[in-house]
């Protein structure tokens, strides 16, 4: 384990806790996407399939089962969460979750590793996470006033991407071997996605307003 | 090149 993999591991954990925050604490959906979170859900329940088949640390199963249970609880809170699913902006989260599964399906299906049914959703999981942000952009761009916490988010989930490409740059210089065009790809385009929103993030933060995209 | 014991990554 390197530094920008640790980094990059705890700035996701910490973009995990921000949301909860929001959710718990002040019992608020507003502005964050149902649907990039049932996408974040779904990502893990294929991604995750090898908790009960290898075991690769104690490190790895906890933070396996922090992103299950935080992704899942999450998408219960703004379903079901008496409180909470009022302030869910249903009418503008209307990105469709098909129309980036379907294609995700279909892309595994065909470029992958290795043919088996754990690598093929290892594999789907990679290329769905790279596009499951695009709701939630999609949102914070109609929605006009972005709140600190979820503007915060973002920006912990895209760092976290970026995090992730400096691992793969340290690890191919110093582990044989280590070559994943798949992973660096999905992981590539996932941090330019990203791009955008951290143009106008710093921009903000530089001049000390509040975030907003521009329609 | 696989790693012998799967994905290490999150």
């Amino acid at each position: 384990m390197n530094i920008f993999r640790l980094a990059g591991d705890m700035t996701h954990l910490a973009s995990v806790l921000v949301l909860l925050l929001k959710i718990h604490t002040i019992k608020s959906c507003a502005g964050v996407s149902l649907k990039t979170q049932e996408l974040y859900a779904l990502v893990f329940a294929t991604r995750y399939l090898d908790i009960v088949t290898d075991f690769i640390s104690v490190y790895n199963t906890v933070m396996k089962l922090i992103f299950l249970g935080s992704s899942f609880s999450i998408v219960w809170y703004i379903r079901h969460h008496r409180v909470v699913r009022r302030s869910y902006d249903k009418d503008q989260d209307t990105f469709r979750h098909y129309l980036l599964m379907i294609p995700c399906m279909l892309l595994a299906l065909f470029v992958h590793e290795k043919f088996t049914f754990k690598e093929v959703m290892w594999t789907f999981s990679l290329y769905l996470e790279a596009v499951a942000i695009l709701p939630q952009l999609v949102l914070l761009q109609r929605t006009r006033n972005i709140d600190n916490l979820t503007g915060q988010y973002v920006f912990l989930l895209g760092a976290y991407r970026g995090l992730y490409i400096f691992n793969w740059i340290y690890r191919y210089f110093t582990e044989p071997h280590f070559v994943h065009w798949i992973t660096w790809i999905a992981g590539v385009v996932q941090t330019l996605l990203y791009a955008d929103f951290f143009y106008y993030y710093f921009e903000s933060w530089k001049n000390n307003v509040r975030l907003q995209l521009p329609a | 090149m696989e790693q012998p014991q799967g994905h290490d990554e999150l």
